[in-house]
């Protein structure tokens, strides 16, 4: 069973897609096989990763909402460590449709744990998640070992997190007991935005050893990279974004065992 | 009937709340007495009107969801001109809740036409949407004369356009045919920063006249004033962000007659 990991907040804009990217890219680097799984009807992850539209006839809703296998629907992107399952504006409608089923929470981890993923070897999945405390986000989060929580560094920030916390204890109570907080990464660090270092201290005065020790700076790159298809750790290696998400991997890869 | 302009785009932290509080403020400005409607259940527009937790006791859920009186959920804020409809994380479960009902696109619309709303005397009604396109979202286009839609200069954001026109076009077919599109307005526009210039040129070849003149520059100032429960223009009037939602304020006036 590959380690997997849900980046989710319910806030809009924080870095969610681009952590889903620039960390599994990190891990790759590191020498795991990765899986990410876009479950953001926007499919920001499969647009940054180079998934043409063409590419996306199967998508993340054939697999939640029609429970096709698996291997149907994976892609190759141009990292060969690196697969995605894409997603497109179809999965708008997966909340509803999903509704009525006895299985509405766990349909991600069913499909996740279908034999023919085993044949990929992927050591690691990291699911993106769309703005909301839907049922898409508590499916990611049922199907998931961990949870890790992109914190932007601006005033709005620190109000959703509860609401999230919430979440986690009921997904916890009623279907995922394993599920753990690997951390909340702040983003779009600035020390010039005295707003910053007024998030920083409140966070790790809440939240203490849960913020990741590295922090991701707000960094040009990084939002260019999407617009050639690759992570910032391709387009401009020696970037502060790129460093920083290479240390975010190293973080997290330091709790699990080597690839 | 108050000119009722809705502020959506489901993708996240594009400046959908900081539009809505300082265009209204900005509209108070020159004359016109403001409703916030806050649709989104992270209650950013309520937190940065300064709406206390204690004050949130009847929400725009009640009004959405029980079909509450208006003048029961409306709330003062420290400008004069302008009140709030504020909003909590009840409203999460708000699209499950009103999904079986006959009315359910037009809740919102039925709610703001209460005869007990024209005692306000409210000249213009301003909603901030949820990055979705739940039904959320279309009770405000349903309710709506017009969409403004803020639109970051990054790289992602074009891609959600045409499935927010999609479902513009959508609303206009089944329940609100006089809908129109107020504009475009392009936020955290950055000279600096080479995206900046590639959206605004791709935006303007595709949206034409749609995208307005005023464009918002990225402005920590604008991020910094909710902090204080304040608009930009209240917390740093002659601040750039203050004088761009000024000038977007009267470039939407000019199109309205006078307060
Ligand atoms: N460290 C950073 N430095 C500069 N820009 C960044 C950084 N991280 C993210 N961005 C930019 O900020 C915007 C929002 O990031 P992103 O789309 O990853 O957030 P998200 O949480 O996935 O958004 P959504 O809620 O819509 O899914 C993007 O345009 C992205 O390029
Ligand atoms: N012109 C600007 N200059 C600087 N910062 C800005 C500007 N506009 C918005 N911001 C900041 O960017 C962040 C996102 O803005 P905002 O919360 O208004 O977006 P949103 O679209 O309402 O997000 P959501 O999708 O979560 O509802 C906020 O922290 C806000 O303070
Ligand atoms: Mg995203
Ligand atoms: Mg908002």
């Amino acid at each position: 069973w590959p380690y997997t990991i849900a980046i989710a907040n319910q806030k809009g804009g924080v870095g969610k897609t681009t952590t889903a990217i620039n960390l599994a890219a990190g891990l790759c680097e590191l020498g795991y096989r990765v899986l990410i799984v876009d479950l953001d009807p926007q499919g920001n992850s499969s647009t940054g990763l180079g998934v043409s539209a063409r590419d996306r006839k199967l998508t993340s809703y054939d697999l939640v909402v029609d429970g096709v296998a698996p291997d149907t629907v994976i892609k190759e992107t141009r990292n060969p460590r690196l697969s995605i399952i894409p997603s497109n504006a179809d999965l708008a409608s997966a909340d509803l449709e999903i509704m009525s089923s006895e299985r509405r929470s766990f349909l991600l981890r069913d499909a996740l744990q279908h034999p023919r993923l085993e044949a990929f070897g992927f050591e690691c999945i990291v699911i993106d998640c769309p703005p909301s405390l839907s049922l898409l986000t508590v499916n990611a989060l049922v199907a998931s070992d961990s949870l890790l929580v992109p914190l932007q560094c601006e005033f709005f920030a620190l109000e959703g997190l509860s609401q999230l916390m919430l979440t986690v204890r009921d997904v916890r109570r009623s279907a995922n007991p394993n599920l753990r907080i690997e951390g909340i990464v702040l983003t779009m660090h600035d020390v010039r935005n005295r707003l910053t270092a007024l998030v920083e201290a409140d966070a790790r005065a809440t939240m203490g050893e849960l913020v990741m020790r590295t922090t991701i700076p707000r960094n040009v790159r990084v939002s260019e990279a999407p617009s050639y298809a690759m992570s910032v750790l391709e387009y401009e290696s020696t970037s502060k974004g790129a460093e920083a998400y290479r240390a975010l991997a190293k973080e997290i890869a330091a709790r699990r065992p080597a690839p």
